[in-house]
């Protein structure tokens, strides 16, 4: 599909085969491909093996995006906003961040903002007496931005250090749960100047093109300052997320490797272009 | 759409008369990019191209007065019959209680899709049976319990103490005694390389035999759908396939992936979250929506 000078056919070919099984997407790849053809060709015109080193070097530079710490000392309670469609991972991501940050001696609260979902409550529940966190939910059926506005003044009232707010899955095309969405982090801003200070989008690893089109109407509606992928524990391998971070510049905060309290790893790009390759 | 584009790249070869080789080339390229975007597996793409290019290459183009029309007709045409040709149906002619188990990767919408079967099924004048068998997740057993009874359908009353083989086993013999004819199994997400649950799911396979055992694939899975789809019909056998998810924008080349690896049909599409959100595969418009 694409030709090159320093790399012979099948050898480009290899090389494009793995970009596309990662997920990586056709626009990206072409770059990247691109990327080979100008700047790597020229210089190692007989070294395949340096192709592919300046190859991951070249990815990773598009995932190293400058992230700020999150900042607990000025934020008191810090409110973090977790969303995406349906089935990717956010409650249990969150389970997983509330057993990180008890761990590190906060006081987190939960705070059950999918209202809509069969059990959804119920399954947070679980995650708060897991990991020692505090649950704040509502009726079934009830308004989320109701239960998210109750979080974020409880954890004023008992200062807390951390808001974790879930919310129910929704998909991207749906505009009506998307205004939803706009209005929880609204009210965020009512119940705390600021707040939320961090909203993540949980993508599933497996997911192919489409994360480009979620990320794109997530970041558009709410302003993301961060993704979390998930399922890395699976053979998906996530590719998608380098276009992603490239065209929108949105940094993955954090990965999921399991079902487990503890499977929750801080992003690492070099592991995970290491990962790309194998 | 990619009939647009193949009309563009055809446009282009209007004047030069009867279509050479490369002409074809550029359009099968058109083809591979656009099935690539669809998120149609790599490797099933390459085959795909090889079977559309013999076609292609004949007289069937060549020597055609719309070679570009007549391009378009078969990359339809072997879509749609890569697809299934015509839609399939769900096989419970067996002596109730007929037990029909879900199966899939986490999150892929499994238990919901256990719901929307059941409310299938009742409208159909079948007495369907729920049967949680997911002991792992939180709340899992809550949230069938919950759909059963929004559905006003009788529930197994599994505990996460017990053990899923265990828990069908019991939930047959309820179904038989009860007189409920179908008994749908809810089984945990799991990944297909994790060789304990696949087992487990061997274990009441063995144990219960059901008629039906279908795989519930979230319709804007990538490149990893033929792994899965692959590994989950060597280690089980998969009846059938249900697509979830697709009322998204999702092209869902998913399915073409998975129906190409596995040779199974796909019956159903998730189109929502609601109960009554499921409905029979068609297999042409899935090809219009992959081709875009
Ligand atoms: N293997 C694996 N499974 C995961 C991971 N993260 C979440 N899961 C599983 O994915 C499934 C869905 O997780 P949830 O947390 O319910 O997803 P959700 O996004 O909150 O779903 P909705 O609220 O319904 O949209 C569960 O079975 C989780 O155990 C991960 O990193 N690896
Ligand atoms: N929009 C939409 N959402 C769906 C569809 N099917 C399921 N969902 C949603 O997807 C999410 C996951 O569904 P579940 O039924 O919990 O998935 P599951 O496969 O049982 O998950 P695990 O048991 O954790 O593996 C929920 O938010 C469902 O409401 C569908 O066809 N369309
Ligand atoms: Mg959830
Ligand atoms: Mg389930």
């Amino acid at each position: 599909m694409f030709g090159s000078k320093a790399l012979d056919d099948d050898e480009l070919e290899e090389i494009e085969e793995i970009l596309f099984t990662a997920d990586i997407g056709v626009k990206t790849a072409q770059k990247l491909l691109e990327y080979i053809e100008k700047e790597l060709s020229r210089k190692d015109k007989s070294r395949p093996e340096k192709i592919l080193g300046g190859l991951q070097e070249k990815i990773r530079s598009m995932l190293s995006i400058e992230t700020k710490p999150l900042d607990f000392e000025s934020n008191k309670p810090l409110v973090i906003l977790v969303v995406g469609v349906n089935g990717t991972g956010k409650t249990t991501t969150i389970g997983k961040l509330a057993m990180r940050f008890t761990d590190e001696g906060k006081k987190v609260i939960l705070a059950a903002g999918d209202t809509f979902r069969a059990a959804a409550a119920e399954q947070l529940q679980v995650w708060a007496e897991r990991t020692g966190a505090q649950l704040i939910r509502g009726q079934e059926g009830g308004d989320p931005g109701a239960v998210v506005y109750d979080a974020i003044s409880a954890a004023k009232s008992q200062n807390a250090d951390l808001v974790i707010a879930d919310t129910a899955g929704r998909l991207h095309t749906k505009v009506n749960l998307v205004e939803e969405l706009k209005k929880i982090h609204r009210v965020c801003g009512k119940a705390m100047p600021g707040a939320p200070h961090e909203v993540w989008l949980v993508l599933d690893a497996t997911t192919g093109q489409n994360a480009i089109n979620q990320a794109k109407q997530f970041h558009k509606a709410l302003e993301l300052t961060g993704m979390i992928l998930t399922k890395l524990d699976g053979t998906a391998k996530g590719g998608v997320i380098i276009g992603i971070a490239d065209t929108f510049g949105i940094p993955v905060r954090f990965i999921g490797i399991g079902e487990q309290a503890a499977d929750l790893r801080r992003f690492d790009s070099e592991a995970f272009v290491k990962a790309l390759f194998t | 759409s990619l009939s647009d584009k193949l009309g563009l790249t055809f446009k282009r070869l209007k004047g030069h008369g009867k279509l050479s080789e490369s002409n074809i080339k550029d359009a099968l390229r058109d083809v591979r990019i656009n099935l690539l975007e669809a998120d149609v597996n790599y490797r099933v793409v390459k085959d795909f191209i090889a079977s559309v290019k013999k076609r292609a290459m004949g007289k069937e183009v060549l020597a055609s007065l719309t070679p570009g029309q007549q391009f378009i007709k078969i990359v339809n045409e072997e879509l749609i019959s890569l697809m299934g040709g015509k839609a399939g149906e769900l096989d419970l002619a067996a002596r109730p209680p007929v037990a029909v188990m879900l199966c899939g990767l986490q999150g892929s919408g499994k238990t919901t899709s256990v719901g929307k079967l059941a409310h299938m099924l009742k409208k159909m004048g079948r007495r369907p049976y729920l049967v949680p068998a997911d002991v792992y997740r939180p709340a899992a057993i809550e949230q069938l319990t919950k759909l059963a009874g929004d559905l006003d359908v009788p529930v197994f009353p599994s505990t996460t103490g017990q053990d899923p083989v265990e828990i069908c086993r019991q939930a047959m013999e309820k179904a038989e005694v009860q007189n409920n004819d179908v008994v749908l199994l809810d089984t945990a997400g799991r990944l297909h390389v994790d060789e304990d649950l696949m087992q487990e799911l061997l274990n009441i396979k063995r144990e219960i035999q059901p008629k039906q055992i279908l795989l519930v694939a979230d319709s804007m899975t990538g490149q990893d759908a033929v792994n899965v789809a692959e590994r989950f019909d060597e280690d089980l056998g998969v009846d059938g396939v249900i697509l979830t998810k697709t009322d998204g924008d999702a092209r869902g080349g998913a399915a073409l992936s998975i129906k190409a690896v596995t040779g199974k049909p796909i019956l159903f599409v998730g189109t929502g979250e609601r109960m009554d959100a499921m409905e029979a595969f068609h297999p042409d418009r899935m090809a219009g929506r992959i081709l875009g």
